[in-house]
């Protein structure tokens, strides 16, 4: 695992606020889906660290806010169309994360069948490590190894992706270590 | 999940003609000393993410040279490739690989730091 310079992280409490922006989306899945997805990765990394997630509908007030965007969206960061470039967030305490919107994104591989879906609950999981301060790792099965293969999948925390958020945020009370080995032990042989 | 092999990658991104990174696959095995023509785009990509510093003229060539097989070997390196200084099959399959916009490296004044502030126990 790895930090930004400084190991910036965020200080301001143990709850933090995010949103989808209203405006920049995308129409093909639901908000619900998506708002599902968004759901899911956030609980992933609040159960091994000592800091909440809560949704807002005040997208400009929120601690992290999500947006899809297209191409050149003003944050020197450009978008390049479908694959590439996936996604980007901010180191914290910026709270950005923005996705491509010219991406495929899927929710469900039964459902979307493009060769080069990606999957949307993989890489918000991903982009939420850098919110909370993760760099990318060398680990390749880790969730902040920095790519994903088109209709790949890879939502599970592992355990460098633990080690590094705890080393900047400490454990979640309620984290057993063991049952998180066993679980990904399980992962392993699936 | 582990990276694409070679076959796969290019067939996956086959699918997608106007994926920006599909014509690296041209790049397979191109050696050092060799100029390959689009070879710049590839060293664009390797500054991008933190493994090439720009060059003085703000240009790249389309030459493998030493600066470029030292980018490599950091990519490598950095992400847990076989390093072999090589536009191998592995390598080119994770460079074709969608993925994540931020930098791999730290640019602190464009010196690129060969290893972000890590701490392992």
């Amino acid at each position: 695992y790895a930090f930004f310079n400084g190991q910036p992280r965020w200080i301001r409490g143990s709850t933090l606020t995010y949103a989808l922006s209203p405006d920049y989306t995308i129409e093909y899945l639901t908000s619900s889906e998506i708002r599902n997805v968004v759901r899911r990765s956030f609980s992933r990394w609040s159960a091994v660290i000592p800091l909440n997630f809560t949704e807002s509908l005040d997208y400009e007030s929120s601690d992290i806010r999500i947006g899809f965007y297209q191409g050149d969206h003003g944050d020197g960061e450009a978008f390049d169309g479908v694959l590439g470039v996936l996604a980007h967030a901010f180191s914290p305490e910026n709270g950005r994360l923005h996705l491509d919107a010219a991406e495929r994104w899927a929710v469900d591989f039964e459902k979307e069948k493009s060769k080069v879906a990606v999957d949307l609950e993989s890489v918000v999981t991903h982009e939420i490590g850098h919110v909370l301060g993760l760099a990318h790792s060398a680990v390749k099965e880790a969730v902040m190894y920095p790519s994903l293969s088109p209709r790949g999948k890879k939502v599970e925390l592992r355990m460098d992706d633990v080690e590094g958020v705890q080393a900047l945020y400490g454990s979640n009370p309620n984290f057993k270590l063991d049952s998180f080995l066993e679980s990904e032990k399980s992962t392993n042989t699936g | 999940t582990t990276p694409l092999d070679f076959t796969t990658a290019t067939a996956a991104f086959d699918a997608s003609n106007n994926y920006v990174w599909r014509n690296f696959a041209r790049f397979l095995d191109a050696g050092k000393g060799s100029e390959v023509t689009g070879m710049s785009e590839l060293k664009k990509y390797l500054n991008r993410f933190g493994y090439l510093p720009v060059s003085p003229e703000n240009n790249f060539s389309d030459f493998v040279d030493d600066q470029f097989v030292s980018a490599l070997i950091l990519y490598q390196k950095r992400l847990g490739l076989s390093v072999t200084g090589k536009l191998d099959s592995e390598t080119i399959a994770s460079i074709m690989s969608p993925r994540c916009g931020m930098s791999d490296l730290i640019k602190i004044n464009d010196a690129t730091t060969s290893t972000i502030h890590s701490t392992r126990r």
